[in-house]
């Protein structure tokens, strides 16, 4: 038996509005630490890796590991029936065809229920090593959105610099091209969330698909801040905590100069 | 040129 319930269920919607642009398929893996997801988009460029503890649900069973085979654009369907406020509940068995997902209103006046069918969805899993980064980039998940959308009208390609004073964005294409620099906030500057923060051991430049950087701003309503890890011809990783719960990270192979 | 590269390229199939 897999039970998860999320009071606040429009956390959901979120996620799989931040990920059915890029996975059309994904299998959740649900254990007793929590949910989990990896999935690579279809030409397998880039990674959506998610990550939901067990603790940041209200309620929270699994007895025995399972494996949800989903079509994320057909639950992206059923959670456009959650109203903004109800609360969530996933529902499978230990061998499941179907997940059922139940919504209630904050009031309890309305309860609806819906079965989405499971797939069988052979995926490739990457090991993905653990590693240390040399720049890691704080910056508010916003502004972030905001550079990667007006860089894509311009060009198909970013190349995104690191150094100590901050990070530079520039592309370029037929009308011309153009930079965007964030650069690191003093420790007086206003609200923690609003900060531009850099740790660098060694300055990188990495080139990345606009397109695929605007996927991963798909994210954005899930929180205020996004991590940017970088090193050196190695995929970036576009980070995306969720409040008390996990993140949902992006990885995204680098265009090479060749 | 640039060249947009595979994951599997860096992450191994696991």
């Amino acid at each position: 038996m897999f039970e998860a319930r999320l009071t606040e269920g429009s956390l959901l919607k979120k996620i799989i509005e931040a990920i059915k642009d890029l996975v059309q398929e994904a299998n959740v893996d649900c254990s007793e630490e929590g949910l989990t997801m990896q999935a690579m988009d279809a030409s397998h460029v880039s990674l959506c890796s998610l990550n939901m503890r067990h603790g940041g649900f209200d309620h929270y069973r699994c007895d025995r590991s399972i494996s949800l085979g989903l079509n994320l654009a057909n639950l992206g369907k059923i959670l456009k029936c959650a109203g903004n406020d109800d609360v969530v509940t996933l529902k499978a068995e230990d061998e499941p065809d179907t997940l059922t997902l139940m919504f209630e209103s904050p009031n309890q006046e309305r309860i609806s229920d819906f079965e989405l069918k499971l797939m069988d969805i052979e995926t490739e899993h990457l090991g993905i090593p653990n590693e240390e980064y040399k720049c890691t980039i704080s910056m508010p998940s916003g502004e972030f959105q905001r550079i990667v959308r007006d860089l894509a009208v311009i060009g198909e390609t970013c190349i995104i610099t690191c150094t100590k004073e901050g990070v530079k964005f520039s592309v370029s294409g037929d009308l011309g091209n153009g930079n965007v620099t964030v650069r690191q906030s003093s420790a007086a500057d206003g609200d923690e969330k609003d900060q531009v923060k850099i740790q660098m051991e060694e300055p990188v430049t990495l080139n990345f698909a606009l397109r695929y950087l605007g996927f991963f701003t798909k994210a954005t309503p899930l929180g205020s801040t996004v991590k940017l890890h970088m090193s050196p011809d190695v995929p970036i990783v576009v980070e995306y905590p969720i409040d008390g719960i996990g993140s949902i990270s992006y990885f995204l192979a680098p265009k090479i100069d060749e | 040129v640039m060249t947009q590269s595979k994951l599997s390229a860096f992450f191994r199939s696991s």
